[in-house]
């Protein structure tokens, strides 16, 4: 563990309890898109199924429950508490188009050719590209509310902070893991625009608008 | 060894 794996997992750990006030506190999941959330709980439970084959830690397990955990009770609460303020209209962004070459990706580009290592890197391939549907949507809205800007930079930074975590491993460890990496790279690299219009706006006290 | 069999990280 160093301190940008744990800021970054800090950070990722953030992001969903932001979701979860912004849910809980206004009431209503507008906004957030119910397939970027879909997509979360399918990367968490084919990532984490390892959980019943290796311990690694303590940390790493709770870690492990709590993503789970907290992405299934978010699809929960946005497809039968909230749904009457889950908006589909907004929300089109074709996840087959994503699911489908991250499956074959995960097919010919694993470590290994076995079922938990295929799951694995296709988790990685999906999680990169996961936060497109709510990025759509949020280009398709125009503008956001300020908590759902927290949550989108908040999460957008966990995987920033991961390739600062993966220099630093590879100098003090040599630790290499080029899935990761390259998906990671491609995952922070959709957030350019969103970063750029949050340190612009956002933190200046403005509200999250696009350009018309 | 390319890769691992085992993956520390979240």
């Amino acid at each position: 563990m160093n301190i940008f794996r744990l800021t970054a997992d800090l950070m990722h750990l953030a992001s969903i309890f932001i979701l979860l006030l912004k849910i809980q506190k206004t009431r209503s999941c507008a906004g957030i898109s119910f397939k970027s959330q879909l997509l979360y709980a399918l990367v968490f439970i084919t990532r984490y199924i390892d959980l019943f084959f290796y311990w690694v830690s303590l940390y790493n397990t709770l870690m492990k429950i709590f993503f789970i955990g907290s992405s299934l009770y978010i699809v929960y609460l946005m497809q039968v508490k909230f749904r009457a303020t889950n908006d589909p209209v907004l929300d089109t962004f074709r996840i087959e188009y994503l699911l489908a070459p991250c499956a074959l990706l995960a097919l010919v580009a694993n470590y290994a050719f076995t079922a938990q290592e295929i799951l694995w890197a296709f988790s990685v391939y999906l999680e990169a590209g996961a936060i497109l549907p709510q990025l759509f949507m949020l280009q398709r809205r125009g503008e956001a509310e300020t908590i759902t800007t927290h949550y989108l930079f908040a999460l957008g930074a966990y995987r920033g902070l991961y390739l600062l975590n993966w220099i630093y491993r590879y100098w003090a460890e040599g630790y290499v893991d080029w899935i990761a990496w390259i998906a990671g790279l491609v995952q922070t690299g959709l957030y350019t625009d969103f970063f750029y219009i949050y340190y612009t706006k956002v933190l200046k006290g403005q509200k999250f608008e696009l350009p018309a | 060894k390319n890769g691992k069999a085992h993956h520390d990280e979240l």
